[in-house]
């Protein structure tokens, strides 16, 4: 069954969505079968990876509550190996259908395991979540079995941590025992400012080996891509940026082995 | 009475709060007597204004919820004529705390006119929004009588910008019909890449005279102020940073004066 990491930080803005889609397009061009789940609605990773919003007729909020009788679909991206479940601005009514609903922490965790034959063949499922800690960020979090956190090098951003481990803390106690945190990759380090090397500095003090070695430079490759409906490792293969993002992938993978 | 600024955008990291902080010290310079509300449960806006977390007494949460016989209270900053009312974590429950008040949507909008002698001395009050479309920012929406919307010149903070037109539209036609666009700010406009322009030349297109002219350039010091817990205006008044937010509040005035 499918290792599913949820990509989740409150902060906005700190590159989850750009982490979903050059780690899964970079875990793909590794051979893995992955399936990005875009829980935003932004519907930015959707976008990122080429589905026009026309295109999106089944949608993470189907997913959610359109469960009996409908088969889960998932759409084909430019990448061999990665799939996406898109989002569409309907998902931001989410919070408020599911709050009568007693198992609301669960509806997600409930639908993939309902679904699991649909799943199976996948081996990472990355859940793009919203820069929030609602419903739908926390259905992420009791359905994954870790939670991977991109930290932007910036002061604010530092902030948002502790308050995210919390609520990691909460949901591991209450509703997923099995939650680990994947890692936390540090994003946007600009060499130009110490404030990068002074966040660096930080987190990996305070939290050791669950910083990865590898850093995500600021690279406005990242940035452009999506504006040409591809991954950055399809844009623009050798910036630093694609680089960093196949190291990452290497990485995480070197560390699930070794575990 | 005051004038009511939402500054909104879903989109996360595009600058909400490092505009609500800058402006709000930049209109407090010329003379203005300026309350910025946070409404994040993130806190960034009053970390920024120099509130430590447990100094934070009175609250966004206790003047939303604990109405009845309670006093306003605001905290002094480290600018003369500015004063902010904090934001706790607790906010975060606020979308499931108010989903059974018929009023919900207008719970911000009446405790403002409720404790209208406490606000009657301000000229301007700035509700800094969290990255999101949720019960907050609708209830900021209502309550305000323009909207602010910072704009990072990035492809993905573009495809946000209908969504969030769409929800002003919204607001205006059942809740709020005085509601206006007060103005869109370009923000970290990074010269060194054609992205910026490309989305600057676009936005132009598109929108017309509700952008303003002063554009917010990407710089360090902006990012690196919240560290020290002041405004950027005080931390560095003559940085590109300060000297753009310090002509958007001018420009800003011009507006409202031409009106
Ligand atoms: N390493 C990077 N270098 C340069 N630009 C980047 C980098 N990572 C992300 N970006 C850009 O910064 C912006 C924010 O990134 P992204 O949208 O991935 O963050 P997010 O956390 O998903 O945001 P949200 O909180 O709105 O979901 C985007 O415009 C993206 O293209
Ligand atoms: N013009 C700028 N130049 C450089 N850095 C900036 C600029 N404006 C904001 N920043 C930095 O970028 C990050 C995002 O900005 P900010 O937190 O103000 O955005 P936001 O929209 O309030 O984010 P959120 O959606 O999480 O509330 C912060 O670390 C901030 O210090
Ligand atoms: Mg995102
Ligand atoms: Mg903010």
């Amino acid at each position: 069954t499918p290792r599913i990491i949820a990509i989740a930080n409150q902060k906005g803005g700190v590159g989850k969505t750009t982490t979903a889609i050059n780690l899964g397009t970079a875990l793909a061009a590794l051979g893995h079968d992955v399936l990005v789940i875009d829980l935003d609605p932004q519907g930015n990773a959707s976008t990122g990876l080429g589905i026009s919003p026309s295109e999106r007729t089944f949608t993470t909020y189907d997913l959610l509550f359109r469960r009996e009788g409908v088969d889960v679909q998932s759409y084909m991206t430019a990448v061999p190996g990665l799939q996406i479940i898109p989002a569409t601005p309907d998902l931001s009514s989410a919070d408020v259908d599911m709050v009568s609903d007693p198992r609301r922490l669960h509806r997600m965790r409930d639908v993939l395991r309902s679904k699991i034959e649909a799943f199976s063949e996948r081996e990472f499922i990355l859940i793009d979540c919203p820069p929030s800690l609602n419903l739908l960020t926390i259905n992420a979090l009791v359905s994954a079995d870790t939670v991977l956190v991109p930290l932007q090098c910036e002061f604010f951003a530092l902030e948002g941590l502790s308050q995210l481990m919390r609520t990691v803390q909460t949901v591991r106690s209450n509703s997923n025992p099995a939650l680990r945190i994947e890692g936390i990759v540090l994003t946007m380090y600009d060499r130009r400012n110490n404030l990068s090397g002074q966040v660096e500095a930080d987190v990996r003090d305070n939290l050791g080996a669950l910083v990865y070695e590898t850093v995500i430079p600021r690279n406005v490759r990242l940035s452009e891509a999506p504006s040409h409906a591809v991954p950055a490792l399809i844009y623009d293969h050798a910036s630093s940026g694609s680089i960093a993002y196949q190291k990452l992938a290497g990485e995480l993978l070197a560390r699930i082995q070794g575990t």
